[in-house]
């Protein structure tokens, strides 16, 4: 269930995106319709990581973001 | 030019590294060993063969920085990013850093063990990229492992051999 999130996590969250999964706006127009890059790039996570794909900032989503990891993008650029 | 995330692979079977500094936390020894149990961890499954060399330019230039440290990668201070490696090509490639603000290891669980995190990059410094398989080493997250009888999982092993061979030796 998509929770709440402070600015703080908000935030986290875009770095972590722009740092490794390439998230380089915060939404694009296909098909007549602003999509958010946000969004996506969280979808794209989530299912590298084997989470549940919900495009949300999730509490699950974020605790695997806090992590500690490698500084490489998950997916080539 | 990004840290890692390289589907190339060295042209050569033989690769030289340098360590250029050394972190606080651990002994030279200490980190001596590390290094070379991380990158053997490569060597056993394939040709690959590692030389160090103490002075010039070498394949695998290793170094223990913090923050902005000249690479358009910067690190994070303590926790979150550990570590970096380039894909093999001239140049930066190859070259690995640790993030300073960590606390590194030699054998304890508390703090992050400098095997395990060097044996991670050098697969990125060999070419490959992260694995979806939570338990391959080449998982982009941190993972705690005894390193006494540590094995390199089969699906970094599959990965790697797919780059270069098995080891004639064996």
């Amino acid at each position: 269930v998509p929770l709440p999130t402070d600015m703080n996590d908000e935030e986290f969250a875009k770095n972590y995106l722009r740092k490794l999964y390439n998230m380089q706006e915060e939404s694009k127009s296909s098909f007549g319709h602003k999509i958010s890059e946000m969004s996506l790039k969280l979808g794209e996570m989530q299912e590298f990581f084997g989470l549940k794909v919900t495009g949300t900032l999730d509490a699950e989503t974020l605790e695997m973001m806090k992590k500690p990891r490698c500084g490489v993008p998950d997916v080539a650029a | 030019y990004t840290a890692g995330s390289s589907s190339n692979k060295w042209s050569t079977n033989k690769l030289t590294y340098r360590i250029e500094n050394y972190t606080p936390d651990m002994t030279v020894a200490e980190v001596d060993v590390s290094i070379e149990k991380a990158l053997q961890v490569w060597a056993r499954v394939t040709p690959l063969r590692f030389t160090r060399i103490y002075s010039g330019v070498a394949d695998i230039m290793i170094s223990f920085t913090v923050g902005e440290h000249g690479d358009g990668s910067p690190f994070d201070g303590p926790d979150g990013l550990l570590a970096h490696a380039f894909g093999p090509a001239p140049g930066l490639g190859g070259d690995t850093h640790f993030d300073d603000d960590e606390t590194f290891t030699f054998k304890s669980s508390n703090g992050y063990n400098l095997f395990l995190v060097a044996a991670h990059e050098f697969g990125h410094a060999l070419g490959l990229d992260h694995s979806r398989d939570p338990g391959a080493l080449m998982n982009g997250i941190y993972t705690y492992r005894d390193v006494d009888s540590f094995v390199l999982p089969q699906d970094d092993v599959n990965h790697i051999q797919a780059l270069y061979g098995s080891n004639p030796e064996l």
